[in-house]
């Protein structure tokens, strides 16, 4: 048998110095927990599907984890939580997005797969069928964690001295962008004469 | 974003993503995770991977598919192509990192982020958790 299973708690900026003793033992531990849940399932003749999905719930319920309770906030301080799953046998999928009440996303992302004959659902539509389908549903309190909701508090803080981008200027007239000439002459970095490379984000600034 | 790929003793993988999002996220913003292809994907003949990072970035690249593409078309192996696909991430100028696992029971975890929660459990009960590079 080469029954097996592997996780991800997520990237980003974990560094030695950001993180303290007592912080990298709650992780350590939390991570492990989510592994034998899952392998327990693959040692028991279970199927990779049960197998992810009962990994996926232990890590939503974990406060440490940007999924489910601990998720980071929007904007506008909500928790909205995405999930998916997919089957390798059978290519079949299921997705949510959006959703504020439902415990484990990932429990709604397979009954999306196994009992509709869509793929993704998003938002009150993806809550009404996680409700339909009998899915734990809680207060969006229920996802609340003090060091989220600062983490939020940071980045509101951060955003009030940034320059505004694209997103959050209003609308206003502006002068038509000048007609591109027919002849176009290749600069040496092979780039068209007038090109400009489109500014999708305000260099630096990734949250929001 | 958390996330787990497994094979299990009937040959069959699966993959599986959930996450808050991004923080101080607007609009109903959304990112890779609850994509098929980007952020999760599954296929028996090729590979099981669930993605964390820079969403917009991932979403572009198409990442978790490209990755089982790379081996479906290119037969590379399941490493190389998760770490080539990862790299065309870092040139668009996004970061994060990916799980994969084949249906031989490879494992891949590359990441370009500072750390990574991860960790696999193997057959043989051989298990590992990490969290920094």
């Amino acid at each position: 048998s080469r029954i097996t299973l592997v996780i991800h708690g997520g990237a980003g900026t974990i560094t030695r110095q950001n993180m303290t003793p007592e912080k990298e033992r709650a992780y350590t531990e939390a991570l492990n927990q989510a592994l034998q849940a899952g392998y327990t399932v693959l040692q028991r003749g279970g199927t990779a599907l049960d197998a992810v999905e009962a990994t996926v719930r232990v890590m939503e319920d974990s406060p440490l984890f940007n999924a489910g309770k601990g998720a980071v906030f929007t904007h506008d301080g909500r928790n909205e939580l995405d999930a998916a799953v997919m089957d390798g046998q059978t290519l079949k999928a299921g997705a949510v997005a959006g959703v504020t009440v439902v415990r484990n996303p990932i429990s709604a992302a397979r009954a999306v797969m196994e009992k509709s004959e869509h793929v993704l659902l998003t938002g009150t539509g993806a809550e009404q069928f996680a409700r339909e389908k009998g899915l734990t549903i809680v207060e969006p309190g229920y996802f609340y964690t003090e060091a989220r909701y600062q983490q939020l508090q940071k980045a509101l803080a951060s955003e009030k001295g940034a320059v505004p981008d694209q997103l959050n200027t209003p609308t206003k007239t502006t002068p038509a962008a000048p007609v591109p000439t027919k002849t176009k002459t290749k600069t040496k970095a092979g780039k068209p004469q007038g090109y400009a490379e489109p500014p999708i984000f305000t260099e630096g600034r990734k949250y929001g | 974003t958390v996330g787990a790929v497994a094979l299990d003793q009937y040959g069959n993988l699966a993959a599986a993503t959930s996450t808050g999002g991004m923080t101080n996220k607007r609009y109903g913003r959304v990112g890779d995770a609850p994509i098929i292809g980007a952020g999760t994907y599954a296929d028996n003949q090729t590979c099981a991977v669930s993605c964390t990072g820079w969403g917009e970035y991932f979403i572009r690249v198409g990442v978790a598919r490209d990755v089982a593409a790379r081996m479906e078309y290119g037969r590379q192996p399941l490493a190389a192509a998760a770490q080539a696909t990862l790299d065309k991430v870092a040139q668009l100028g996004g970061d994060g990192g990916l799980i994969g696992l084949d249906r031989q029971g490879n494992i891949t975890m590359p990441f370009n982020s500072e750390g990574m929660y991860r960790g696999y459990i193997k057959a043989n009960g051989q298990t590992e958790v990490l969290i920094y590079k």
